[in-house]
């Protein structure tokens, strides 16, 4: 049964999609079976791996609404060992629809069900809020990994998203836990991310990532060329980044 | 009767907030009575001006539901021209709340109806996605500022946000606009912020505001002490740049 972790804050823009494609890449490349999961409408994950939005017309969305199987929709990518159930415009309506309908919180866990077995890893990619998608996603995940910038706003939602999964391990996902809190765009010149990577360990101890990600321009660069940052340029310093992360992942599980 | 702006992009982490306080403060040291209005649940745009989020009992949601006048909302900050409608937690509710209520996309519209005469600008920060709030903020808006990284990522949602607004002109409130898409985090060091502001330019021509906002330490520092960024470094080029974009706004009406 592969483990499914949800990748999830909803701050904008704290590297939610960077982690989820790279940190997929990274376990796909030590031959571990892996599936990311977008079910962000921005559909950011899909084109970080170089599939064209237009070019979707199966998406998770019709995984969520009953009308395909995820089996359908999933696609393979330029790695061995990472498949892709990719996201589409479609999804924007998702939440909407949903709210009327019958077990609108565990239709993803549904979905996945039939094809967990198949996986190591299942890494879900999150929109930037806590409405239905989100929902979805942590009631399915056995964890979260949450993508903290270290910049002044960071610490302002997490009790949110923390109360959030507690809500759902009460009611609809009594196994949950949190995988760790992810250090992000870490600025070694900048006297504000040390302040605020020393507030969140301190704050937050043992459940910090060992593991930090740098700000680093590849990081941006490689997703213009729809390719994951080992495949781009496994030397940088946001590869290693992601590699290290990898590392401490498969070391627990 | 104000100028209602609307700052949106559903990509998250662009700059939305920053760029609603600091252009607020910009436009109210200029001396024209500006309101900021926090329509994100996240509640950032109050924290960035000092405001503690356990302190506001009543915010824009009230307003929304019907609960409270907005005037009952509005408190003075720090500057004279300056005043802010809070958002809170309850906001997180409210697209939910509000998806079965009557006239679900104007009620944002009506609170603040009763009070635009007494303003010369209402600026509105919204929240990452293309939600009810949003369509709240796009119905009642006379024009929409768009805050674009320079990043790879910033021109793939655009036009699924132009889209949006389209939709809402057509049948919500057509005299919208687009004030201008407005280029954020411009780091003159890296190619990739070059390639990509040329692209945005090539793209959207003069809709691009002239103004560019760098990558500065400094705004986001000044937001971790409460500040707009001309109150906590006014020589700074975050400062700067955001007092060009009040200039070049104040210049049209
Ligand atoms: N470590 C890093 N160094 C430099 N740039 C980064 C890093 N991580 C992410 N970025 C860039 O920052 C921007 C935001 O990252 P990303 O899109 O992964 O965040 P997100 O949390 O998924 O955003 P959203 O909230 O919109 O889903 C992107 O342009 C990305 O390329
Ligand atoms: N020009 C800039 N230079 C450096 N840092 C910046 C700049 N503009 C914003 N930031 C920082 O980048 C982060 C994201 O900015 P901000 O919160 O304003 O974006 P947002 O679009 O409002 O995010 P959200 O989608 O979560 O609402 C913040 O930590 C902020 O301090
Ligand atoms: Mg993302
Ligand atoms: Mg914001």
């Amino acid at each position: 049964m592969g483990r499914i972790i949800a990748v999830a804050n909803q701050k904008g823009g704290v590297g939610k999609t960077t982690t989820a494609i790279n940190l997929a890449a990274s376990l796909a490349v030590a031959e571990k079976k892996t599936l990311l999961v977008d079910i962000d409408p921005q559909a950011n994950a899909g084109s970080g791996l170089g599939c064209k939005k237009n070019e979707i017309r199966e998406s998770v969305y019709h995984a969520l609404i009953g009308e395909k199987d995820i089996k359908d929709v999933i696609r393979r990518t330029e790695l061995k060992y990472l498949d892709l159930a990719p996201s589409n415009i479609d999804l924007t309506g998702a939440e909407i629809e949903l709210v009327s309908a019958i077990s609108r919180e565990t239709r993803l866990r549904e979905a996945i069900a039939s094809i967990s077995d198949d996986y190591d890893y299942i890494i879900i990619d999150c929109p930037p809020s806590l409405g239905l998608l989100t929902v979805n996603s942590l009631t399915s995940a056995d964890s979260v990994i949450v993508p903290m910038q270290c910049e002044y706003f960071a610490m302002e939602g997490l009790s949110h998203l923390l109360n959030t999964v507690n809500l759902i391990k009460k009611s609809l996902n009594p196994s949950i836990k949190i995988e760790g809190i992810l250090l992000t765009m870490f600025d070694q010149r900048n006297r504000l991310s040390h302040q605020v990577a020393e507030d969140i360990r301190a704050h937050f101890k043992e459940q910090v990532f060992e593991s930090v990600i740098p700000r680093n321009v590849k990081l941006s660069e490689c997703t213009s060329f729809g390719k994951p940052i080992l495949l781009y340029d496994i030397k940088s310093r946001g590869a290693v980044g992601y590699l290290d992360l990898a590392q401490e992942l498969m070391a627990r599980h």
